[in-house]
């Protein structure tokens, strides 16, 4: 882990008075090198070097703390307060019906998502409906029927309609059911997709939704940063989930999506039953990060 | 690549830069860069493009493989078990896999093996159709390895020269789930001989550096992969953790995913995969 390898950089400096450019170099490419081997972006992990080491420069190691333990600190907690300091809710609209939008790269766990919310709101005793907006994956319409039985959630679904269709056609269902919340699950779709990035927003400008949540695999290397970028700029992405947590992977991509984007974190997918999902916890993240 | 004209420092952090961007990772980049180095100062190139091609030559040689990637085997049927962690593509890449042999002459069938996840029987037989290959299946909730078991055995006795087999998708870290996967491949060997199983791990282009976890991880399971199949390498990611696992483990890339159409799929080339990673 990165203390142990700290641990073992700083055993050279004991005793130190204040930490300088030099004698911290040697830590600080041990930092670089985990955060990059965790999946964190090239230029996320360059600025978190430098702010580390700007705060670190100069600082007083006071008696009770050796070198080392002074950088896992100021690593720390400098990472909790980039992935967000505390737990970001999910935001409901006070007149219903509430609209959360479901959008993301193909298989990146939105329609297992969508399903899970379902259960979660209903299980908080609103009225919910699930929104089957892909009409290009082959069963996805079937697959988000089949886990709306599962869980007693009805889903509306118009086939293989268009999107915007499909999602109006939902609206106006609820209004007259006194739905509560409606959860629109969306095709996968590649950022660099301009037809279905615009597709996207052309259903937020009809549907207005109060939540546009991104969700991005855990285990999604570099790349993570183009994706949340695209998605932000273009629909201004409410939350970020991050899914498939209850693998190994270290999640660097949570720290370069909220990086690049500002935007919260807001869930973690942590596995394919419905009930597997939890709130974002920084602080936790900030260790599996750190190893 | 716009990168520094000399041949320095300066050239060999944006050469570092490229890899990791690209997924290469921290210890198999700065191999390639050490390796890099020696070349430079033994061959004394002083010119930057020279530097690029010599760094393309050597990536080439990690990632080559002579061996054509629809080779099957000279008795049939040739069975191929498609697994991988959630969500990469195996399901479609059967169905593209079911056209790429069935439009080159060979006798294609495709199994319904993963019983688990929601519609994904629905799911292949689509593909299925599109690609009007044979297709068996069982009810939701089945045990995976008696379908494929089922699958196999008529697979053989139909003559058939190609088998797919879809899995389910499972995290490598869900012990229980690899036991699962070895336990198929154990069933369908009591039908065909091991030698004609050929387990190819399907990664998602997009996966960073748990690729290399999730490739020794399976390879355990099944006692040996045969292949990798990558998918959406169409995005911006570039995949460079094939790289990193090419250097650790000899498991050649097969096929590479370009698009959700069932045409978006091709045999790996190295020479213009190394193109794409520095472009
Ligand atoms: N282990 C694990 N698997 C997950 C999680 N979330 C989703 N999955 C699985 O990931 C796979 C893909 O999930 P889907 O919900 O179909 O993904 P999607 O984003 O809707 O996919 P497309 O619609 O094809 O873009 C399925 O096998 C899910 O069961 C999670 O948190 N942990
Ligand atoms: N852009 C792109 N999308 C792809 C590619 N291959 C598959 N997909 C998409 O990725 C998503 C997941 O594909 P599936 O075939 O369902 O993946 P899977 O591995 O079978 O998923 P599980 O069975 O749930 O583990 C779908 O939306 C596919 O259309 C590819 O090469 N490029
Ligand atoms: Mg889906
Ligand atoms: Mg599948």
């Amino acid at each position: 882990s990165l203390t142990e390898k700290l641990e073992a950089t700083f055993k050279k400096l004991r005793g130190l008075g204040t930490l300088t450019e030099d004698n911290i170099k040697e830590a600080l490419k041990e930092i670089r090198r985990a955060l990059l081997e965790a999946d964190v972006n090239y230029k996320v992990t360059k600025d978190f070097i430098q702010d580390v080491q700007a705060e670190a420069v100069g600082a007083e190691t006071i008696r009770s703390v050796e070198p080392g333990q002074l950088i896992v600190k100021i690593v720390h907690e400098k990472m909790i307060k980039l992935l967000g300091e505390k737990t970001a809710e999910i935001q409901i609209s006070e007149r219903p019906p509430s609209i959360i939008m479901i959008c993301g790269l193909q298989g990146s766990g939105k329609t297992t998502l969508t399903a899970k919310l379902g259960l979660l709101y209903k299980k908080k005793k609103q009225k919910v409906l699930l929104v089957a907006a892909d009409p290009y994956r082959p069963a996805a319409v079937k697959q988000l029927q089949t886990l709306g039985k599962q869980i007693d959630v009805e889903v509306f679904e118009m086939g293989q309609s268009d999107p915007v269709t499909i999602c109006k056609g939902a609206i106006s269902k609820a209004r007259k059911e006194f739905v509560d919340l409606i959860i629109f699950d969306t095709a996968g779709r590649l950022h660099i997709d301009e037809e279905l990035m615009n597709e996207l927003s052309d259903i937020k400008k009809m549907a207005n939704p109060r939540e546009i949540l991104l969700v991005a695999d855990a285990m999604t290397g570099q790349d993570a940063v183009n994706v949340a970028r695209e998605f932000h700029e273009k629909l201004n992405v409410t939350g970020v989930v991050l899914s498939k947590m209850d693998g190994d992977a270290r999640g660097g991509a949570a720290l370069s999506i909220r990086g690049v984007t500002g935007c919260p974190l807001k869930l973690v997918g942590i596995g394919e039953k419905l009930t597997d999902l939890e709130p974002f916890h920084p602080d936790r993240m900030a260790s599996r990060i750190l190893g | 690549v716009g990168m520094a004209a000399k041949v320095d420092d300066n050239l060999l952090d944006e050469i570092e830069e490229i890899l990791i961007q690209g997924d290469v990772g921290v210890s198999a980049s700065m191999k390639i860069i050490e390796n890099l180095k020696k070349k430079v100062a033994h061959d004394n190139i002083k010119d930057a493009e020279q530097v690029i091609t010599e760094l393309k030559t050597e990536i080439s040689l990690i990632i080559q493989s002579d061996r054509d990637p629809g080779q099957l085997n000279e008795v049939g049927p040739t069975v191929w078990l498609i697994m991988g962690v959630n969500g990469t593509g195996k399901t479609t890449s059967v169905g593209k896999l079911a056209k790429y042999f069935s439009d080159s002459g060979k006798k294609t069938m495709v199994a319904a093996c993963d019983t688990f996840r929601a519609a994904a029987v629905e799911q292949l037989s689509i593909w299925a159709e599109r690609s009007g290959v044979e297709f068996i299946k069982a009810k939701d909730g089945t045990d995976p390895a008696s379908v494929a078991f089922d699958a196999v055995s008529a697979a053989k006795a139909r003559g058939i020269d190609i088998l797919l087999v879809d899995t389910a998708g499972r995290l490598h870290t869900k012990s229980h789930l690899m036991e699962e996967l070895g336990k198929i491949k154990r069933v369908i060997s009591k039908v065909v001989p091991v030698e004609n199983i050929k387990p190819k791990l399907v990664l998602d282009g997009t996966t960073g550096q748990n690729a290399l976890s999730q490739v020794k991880i399976f390879t355990d399971a099944v006692e040996g992969c045969d292949g990798l199949i990558v998918t959406k390498l169409d995005g911006t990611a570039k995949g460079g953790v094939v790289i990193a696992i090419a250097e650790e483990m000899s498991v050649p890339i097969d096929f590479i995913g370009l698009g959700e159409q069932i045409d978006d799929l091709k045999p790996f080339d190295p020479q213009s995969y190394v193109d794409a990673l520095f472009e």
